[in-house]
């Protein structure tokens, strides 16, 4: 049975999809069959992993709206072991056709649990909001893996963030974890970089994984090659540092 | 009566705070008298310029949801000529409450006309998507102005942008227009961001600002003193952007 893991911030652009293609790959490249469902409308993920218009007909919005049997959603990358649920244009109509569904919270639960035995882990990019959308994947998680850009605003939504996965607790998945919070675009001639490093460890101590991804141009560039950033450059600093965390993620899942 | 203006692009962290508060604070220290609306329920626009937690109890949703007289929403900043509209905790249930309101498209838009003559410009700065707040913000306003962080999947949002601005059009203000469109974070070391600039200026013109938004570590470090990077660093490379880019937005509205 995989591990989910929702990759979520509401922040926009700390490096949500940044991370959950490269930790991904990075997973499959050390033999976990790994599955990346592309939960944002504005289909990065999917971009990013190379996968073309005429692969998106069927994804997320025709699995979780359309009940439509996972086998048919998934697309497999040209990278072993990694698969995709991409994002097409319908999943940004998909928000306001849930509210009227009976259970709406649970709709991507419903369709992704019992279907995967297979897997070791799923990975789910979450849009940045906090809207019926996230709470479909914090609803069909075991836990939730939190990008912080080390920049101010970024420290302020995590209060914002911490509440909100306490209510999903409550009201609709008891078992949600914070699988931990990793820090990106850490660029150490910055002095704002250690300031919100510093002050996240404090708070959140383990929570806090030891791998920090960098801020590294070679990250940026590979989307617009649709690889992974640890196929289009696998010796930068950036895709060593996401080699890292897959390692450090496992580790951690051992110990639990 | 004023200008009014959304700034707003679906993609997260391009800088649509940042351009919010220092247009704003720009446009005010040359004689124009502002209004800033904080529109996103993260509050970020409304934290960058030291508008305290006490400060919020009236805000944007009280305006929006609750019919409040905007004289009780506005709070004055320190800074002469420039006013706000907090964003505060209730505004992260406003699109859940809209979806049952009769021309829940035009909340904003009644409540905000007719009531701000002694304004020159209002900026309502948008959260990261394209759901009702921000059709909402589209519905009220004279024009859009899109901040575009140089990077790979920036570019990949903007045609649904474009389409989703056509389709308010259409459906419920046909005079909104494109203000322009501001390059952000353009970082000259980095060949990826002259590629996004060449891209997008050959392909939207005109509509494409002059002034172009450099990478400085000064505007991200503004925010946790609770200042405009222009008032917290006058001389600095983004500052100085941003008092040109007020000058260039209001030469283009001379000639319009
Ligand atoms: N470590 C890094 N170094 C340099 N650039 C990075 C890094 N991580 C991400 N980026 C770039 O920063 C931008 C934002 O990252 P990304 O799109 O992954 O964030 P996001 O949180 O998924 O954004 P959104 O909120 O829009 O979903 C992208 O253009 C990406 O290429
Ligand atoms: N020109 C710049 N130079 C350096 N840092 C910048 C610049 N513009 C913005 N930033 C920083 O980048 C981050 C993202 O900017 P900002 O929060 O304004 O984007 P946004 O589009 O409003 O994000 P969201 O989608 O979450 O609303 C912030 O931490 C900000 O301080
Ligand atoms: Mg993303
Ligand atoms: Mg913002």
């Amino acid at each position: 049975i995989p591990k989910i893991i929702a990759i979520a911030n509401q922040k926009g652009g700390v490096g949500k999809t940044t991370t959950s293609i490269n930790l991904a790959t990075a997973l499959s490249t050390i033999n976990k069959k790994t599955l990346l469902i592309d939960l944002d409308p504005q289909g990065n993920a999917s971009t990013g992993l190379g996968i073309s218009t005429d692969q998106r007909h069927y994804g997320t919005y025709e699995l979780m709206i359309q009940d439509m049997p996972i086998e048919q959603c998934v697309v497999k990358t040209e990278i072993p072991n990694l698969y995709v649920i991409p994002s097409n244009e319908h999943l940004s109509g998909a928000e306001l056709e849930l509210i009227d569904h009976d259970k709406r919270e649970f709709k991507l639960r419903k369709n992704l649990r019992d279907n995967l035995i297979d897997y070791d882990f799923v990975l789910i990019d979450c849009p940045p909001a906090l809207g019926l959308l996230n709470i479909n994947a914090f609803s069909a998680s075991d836990s939730i893996l939190v990008p912080l850009q080390c920049e101010f605003y970024a420290l302020e939504g995590l209060s914002h963030l911490m509440r909100t996965i306490q209510r999903i607790r409550t009201n609709f998945n008891p078992d949600l974890d914070l699988q931990g919070i990793v820090l990106t675009m850490y660029d150490k001639r910055n002095n704002l970089s250690d300031l919100v490093a510093h002050d996240v460890r404090s708070f959140f101590g383990e929570k806090v994984y030891q791998t920090v991804i960098p801020r590294n141009v070679k990250i940026s560039e590979a989307p617009s090659h649709g690889k992974p950033a640890i196929i289009y450059d696998y010796k930068c600093a950036g895709s060593q540092a996401y080699i890292h965390l897959a390692k450090e993620l496992i580790k951690r899942e051992k110990i639990m």
